[in-house]
């Protein structure tokens, strides 16, 4: 049900090498709330085991087989270190831990938000008017062929950046690449793949259509919304137009049986002089012209089969009755005057 | 002089101001089954204001001083945001308050005269987005973000917790428990997200007019693009739920103010553009939080859940005639019993009466005795509930703590009973037939 997914969320990262430990919960930090017990495989339906690395054992068999064909190309990505930080961790997210990833958001939203003055009324630091005229470049947020310098501070960058012969490819970075990386340093990178991922998804389709490919669509016709469980897979305007056209229905099924069965007394009582069973769908002639339904329909348990004592009344509860509602699924009540109760009440509400 | 009036609406009849702030919180409905809260009823009220031109130019000035944001009201007008179209009517822009609840206090005014002091639509704001599914306007909130030049230009890239952390401070904004908003200002200022959750649970389109730039206010040089201005549809309801009369509020300096039209001021189109005239041609106001396939039939979205006319307008070249959009605008339709301009009406009427007489007095007396002195007691009345507890007034300068009904009473309780000084109870007091209780 989250609205987007973090982009920058790779499995590829996290496979091979030895673990120092198993993590112990997914991180509320990391994952969504209704992706927490999933198969860190996207699209994957199987629900986690901690034991695998956040992975369904399916997807954990499948990737230990892939790793041990390509042992080298997966070798700089450690999961079980952060690359920042160079600690034994037990996830990691971008290849950095926790810890550093939510110090280098903290400084670049800090940053941000210190840029303007408060005088801004009706702005709050979400207005990404703020963010553009930020004085600051240092933003880990900030991404383009101009892109600043790094924005981790010199503790958090790794050994393994400046062992590269050549500077980071981003203009302005000092820091040193990585052939693995591309040529960029390690946060450049993120920014890189994240930037070059965002931008193909523009390009190809709708820019928002990568960001919002975990959540359900409405169920309603050309609607562009999402759809909540709570209003039967649609969204609010779908589900009251839905539920205004079952009444809509509700209201002509009940005028057309009403009318037929007007029209149908008098041709009945001049077709043949014995009356019928009262129950629509039934056109048992009645055997006695006192009741109103046929023997069929009072003793509904008798047609089950040879086994039922013909004579005896089966003991049964009143047929419940469906919601007048055609397309409704539910009961319906007297109290509600035939409709379920959340017909009913939608009845009272717009109807 | 701008004593003379009051500078309220609601301060020409309390009564009908208490009988406003009950009725408001009671229309209220908040559906069980997950739907959006929203009003029965009372949105589809709509305030107009009297037309002052048969009152002579200097009182007409003191009116507008008491009810008219006149700064916000030049400047849109320079700017040819408002008033730039004379097919259709003028609309003016009432004061509202700046202590940040003001698209609250501008949407109450324009709906029912009186300022949203009892924070209903404020909570009934916060409510919605704290009890409410709010995914989908997160979602179309995340898709207007990314479509911002802001995003779009400089690449910004949030990752689900900067969305999330983004979106919670968006909730919290719209509290009403804030003890002090960053800015300084009693509650915390609103965005366009609030404004698009505002008018879908008032089921009622609201149209903003404001510039597009925020400029500077000595050099007039550009300092960041606003995107308040626009129109805001309530898409999560179907557009036969919705009232189809907009509101209009004006923005400028962080600021919102209501426009409503003048009653019977000319026989020009009661409606509002639903164009820019800018830079030799007429743009259309942008509609906000549009998803794409909504964007795609935005023409189709307008004309159902607004009463779209065209309208002829003079072109930019000598002679040509140009078609645009505009929304029809509601009349004045509050019940008499709650409409507040009928009774400031009467009190400017009557205060004119006044106000001659001593300007006439004046000029044959000779000596330069002040024509606008206040001169009924009520006029000294301030913004501060009197004391007795549940009394529903308004203490004034002179009586204050009290209102001036208490006062009068306690001062005679005092005089027969000197020893005993109890105050008078609620029963007693005027106006609690209403019920009033705050």
């Amino acid at each position: 049900g989250e609205a987007y997914e973090p982009l920058a969320w790779n499995p590829e990262e996290s496979t091979g090498g030895p673990h120092s430990a198993p993590p112990t919960a997914p991180s509320p930090f990391l994952f969504s709330e209704t992706t927490a017990m999933k198969c860190r495989s996207p699209g994957c339906p199987f629900t986690l085991n901690v034991q695998h690395n956040g992975f369904c054992e399916r997807c954990h068999n499948a990737r230990q087989l892939h790793a041990s064909h390509a042992p080298d190309h997966t070798r700089h990505l450690d999961p079980g270190k952060c690359q920042a930080c160079l600690q034994d961790v037990t996830r990691t997210f971008n290849g950095i831990c926790s810890t550093c990833f939510k110090r280098t958001t903290a400084e670049a939203s800090s940053s941000l938000s210190t840029s303007l003055p408060p005088s801004c009324h009706q702005r709050s630091k979400s207005d990404p008017s703020r963010l553009v005229r930020s004085p600051s470049p240092h933003s880990c947020h900030r991404a383009g062929n101009d892109a600043p310098a790094g924005c981790l501070s010199q503790a958090a960058r790794t050994p393994g950046d400046r062992t590269g012969t050549s500077k980071c490819r981003k203009a302005g970075c000092v820091y040193f690449g990585t052939p693995e990386n591309k040529g960029f340093c390690t946060l450049c990178f993120i920014e890189y793949r994240e930037n070059k991922h965002f931008a193909a998804a523009s390009g190809k389709v709708s820019p928002t259509a990568s960001r919002f490919q975990n959540t359900i669509p409405c169920l309603g016709r050309e609607c562009g919304t999402l759809g909540s469980t709570m209003f039967e897979g649609y969204c609010q305007k779908c589900f009251i137009e839905a539920q205004n056209q079952r009444f809509h229905e509700a209201k002509r099924t009940e005028e057309q049986l009403r009318s037929s069965q007007r029209r149908d007394v008098p041709r009945t009582t001049q077709s043949t002089s014995r009356p019928k069973c009262a129950r629509a769908s039934c056109k048992n002639i009645l055997a006695c012209r006192s009741e109103e339904l046929c023997m069929e329909c009072q003793h509904p348990n008798q047609r089950m089969g040879p086994g039922a004592h013909r004579g005896e009344p089966a003991p049964e509860d009143p047929p419940k009755q469906r919601c007048r509602a055609p397309a409704c699924d539910h009961f319906g009540n007297a109290k509600c005057n035939g409709y379920c109760n959340e017909c009913f009440q939608f009845k009272q509400m717009y109807g | 002089a701008e004593q003379v009036l009051p500078q309220a609406l609601y301060l020409s009849n309390m009564r009908k101001a208490v009988k406003i702030r009950e009725r408001t919180p009671e229309d209220i409905f908040k559906p069980t089954n997950g739907i959006i809260h929203h009003f029965k009823t009372m949105h589809r009220y709509t305030l107009e204001m009297f037309r002052t031109c048969q009152f002579c130019p200097q009182f007409r000035e003191i009116i507008h001083k008491a009810l008219i944001d006149r700064n916000i009201q030049a400047t849109l007008e320079s700017q040819k945001k408002l008033n730039w179209c004379r097919e259709v009517r003028k609309l003016v822009a009432l004061k509202t308050n700046g202590d940040g609840n003001c698209l609250m206090h501008a949407t109450s005014q324009y709906m029912w005269g009186v300022q949203d002091t009892d924070l209903v639509l404020r909570k009934a704001l916060f409510s919605t987005l704290k009890e409410t599914d709010t995914r989908n306007f997160k979602f179309r909130w995340q898709l207007e973000s990314l479509k911002s030049q802001e995003f779009v230009e400089t690449g910004l890239c949030y990752d689900t917790r900067n969305w999330n952390d983004e979106w919670d401070n968006l909730i919290k904004m719209a509290s009403t428990d804030t003890p002090m908003a960053r800015s300084g200002l009693q509650y915390n200022s609103l965005e366009e997200i609030h404004i698009f959750v505002l008018c879908n649970i008032l089921r009622r389109p609201i149209i903003v007019i404001s510039d597009k730039m925020l400029r500077s206010l000595e050099s007039g040089s550009n300092f960041a693009p606003l995107k308040v201005g626009g129109i805001y549809l309530p898409l999560h309801w179907p557009a036969q739920e919705c009232y189809r009369y907009p509101i209009v509020l004006g923005y400028d300096s962080h600021h919102f103010v209501p426009l409503v039209t003048l009653k019977d001021s000319g026989p020009e189109i009661r409606a509002v553009p639903l164009v820019n005239r800018d830079r030799g041609r007429f743009e259309d106001l942008k509609v906000h939080f549009l998803t794409d396939p909504e964007n795609e039939m935005k023409e189709k979205l307008l004309k159902e859940y607004l009463m779209v006319i065209e309208i002829p307008v003079q072109g930019w070249d000598h002679g040509t005639t140009h078609l645009i959009n505009a929304a029809k605008l509601d009349e004045a339709n509050l019940p008499k019993e709650i409409n507040l301009v009928d009774d400031y009406f009467e009190l400017v009427q009557h205060e004119y009466k006044k106000w001659q007489e001593n300007s006439e007095q004046g000029r044959r007396e000779g000596h330069a005795q002040n024509p606008m002195e206040p001169s009924v007691p009520q006029l000294s009345l301030m913004d501060v509930k009197c004391e007795t507890p549940n009394c529903p007034f308004f203490m004034s300068v002179n009586t204050q703590p009290l209102c001036h009904e208490c006062s009068e009473r306690r001062q005679k309780n005092q005089n027969k009973l000197p020893k005993l000084n109890s105050k008078p109870g609620p029963e007693g007091l005027p106006g609690m037939a209403l019920g009033a209780s705050r």
